[in-house]
């Protein structure tokens, strides 16, 4: 099976392997590329020598010898220090976590507590909102209070304008003042009737 | 494969953030 | 403990020297047996070239690779990373793979500071509606107390 080694990917921003393949190919390419010049270095020296029996093919053969030599030595020192680097320099120790994962750590929450936090926070919401229309309606009847108790207030005061003008004008007690005088009228009144009674 | 891991694990690091950010701006906006 | 830079440096000398020991004169020579017979010293300048310039190609790879990937950063990070990591030795967290999970514990500390706000508005609220109410309750008190006088000096008049 293949590990991706994404968590790698997360930090340096490229796979390890793929940073060891391009190393590889651009080391391969380098060796290839020497082995060309070497060749046609010596072909070149060869040319000063006309009589040589030394041909194009021996000079290409003893080439491929070396390099195939090279190769596989390449591929198996390669082999290791590709094994090397990827367990000991690219890669992320299974109990180490990325600073930018700290969170998960730190908040480990389920789905089902994630839920109920959610839950929890759109209830507050509701709830406030309650209150807050709840504010609102104690305050508009507050100001109706306010307006109904100055308009009681206003009609007690006339009350007690109207005994107060009856204190003015020397009646102190407007009920019993009432009452003399309605007596008073009745005492006339009878002793009219006795007058007109004793006229006759 | 490889320009697909590398594409998925920066997505892991960054939309986490940007994701956060709506969010903060979101819960911010209510409060106010 | 050398660090992960340390450690690169080491394993790609330990690469060029074995690779470079690999392929000696010796060898050389003896692919190009016919050249180096004929020309012994020139076959020694070809191989020495051959060497140093093998060398110094894949150095400079070496280099470039680091300067690109801003590798040499990197492993003085991720090293600092670890060393602060010493006391855990349980498998840390890892992506679930499914985004929608792994979001989660991302949104939680802001969710947890969104109810603490919450909640302390919802109590000042409370508080300020309970004494409100008390306010709205005196006063519907005072209002049925000032109906009563009305109402008594309304039936001494009448």
């Amino acid at each position: 099976s293949v590990n991706p080694m994404a968590y790698e990917a997360q930090f340096f921003g490229f796979t390890p392997q793929t940073c060891m393949l391009r190393i590889y190919i651009a080391f391969q390419d380098y060796l290839f590329e020497m082995m060309l010049v070497v060749e046609s270095v010596i072909l070149k020296k060869l040319d000063g020598f006309p009589g040589c029996k030394i041909s194009p093919f021996q000079i290409r053969k003893s080439t491929e010898k070396f390099l195939l030599f090279m190769k596989e030595h390449f591929d198996k020192l390669f082999g290791k220090m590709e094994e090397m680097l990827l367990q000991l320099v690219l890669n992320i120790p299974k109990n180490v976590l990325l600073p930018e994962d700290k969170v998960h750590e730190q908040y480990p929450y389920s789905k089902e507590q994630f839920q109920a936090l959610q839950d929890e926070i759109s209830q507050l919401q509701q709830q406030y909102r309650a209150e807050a229309s709840a504010g609102q309606a104690l305050r508009a009847e507050l100001e109706e209070q306010k307006a109904v108790q100055a308009e009681l207030e206003k009609i007690l005061q006339w009350f007690d304008g109207l005994e107060n003008i009856c204190r003015e004008h020397g009646i102190g007690n407007f009920k019993e003042s009432f009452v003399f005088l309605a007596q008073n009228s009745k005492k006339l009144q009878d002793v009219l009737k006795d007058v007109e009674e004793k006229s006759k | 494969f490889d320009e697909l891991i590398v594409e998925t694990a920066t997505k892991r690091k960054q939309w986490p953030k940007k994701i956060l950010m709506h969010a903060i701006q979101t819960m911010k906006a209510e409060q106010e | 403990t050398p660090g992960r830079a340390q450690i690169f440096a080491t394993v790609v000398d330990t690469f060029l020297e074995k690779l470079l020991a690999a392929g000696s004169y010796q060898r050389f020579a003896n692919c190009y047996r016919c050249f180096y017979e004929l020309q012994p010293e020139v076959t020694r300048s070809i191989y020495d070239q051959f060497i140093s310039q093998l060398q110094a190609s894949i150095k400079e790879e070496i280099q470039e690779v680091k300067d690109e990937g801003n590798l040499e950063a990197l492993f003085n990070s991720l090293d600092k990373i670890v060393e602060e990591t010493t006391n855990q030795e349980e498998p840390a967290w890892r992506p679930s793979g499914i985004p929608e999970e792994d979001i989660r514990s991302v949104m939680v500390p802001y969710l947890l500071k969104h109810r603490l706000y919450l909640r302390k508005i919802l109590k000042e609220k409370e508080e300020e509606n309970q004494k409100v109410a008390e306010s709205v309750l005196a006063g519907r008190d005072r209002i049925a107390e000032l109906q009563q006088l009305i109402q008594a000096r309304k039936q001494a008049w009448q």
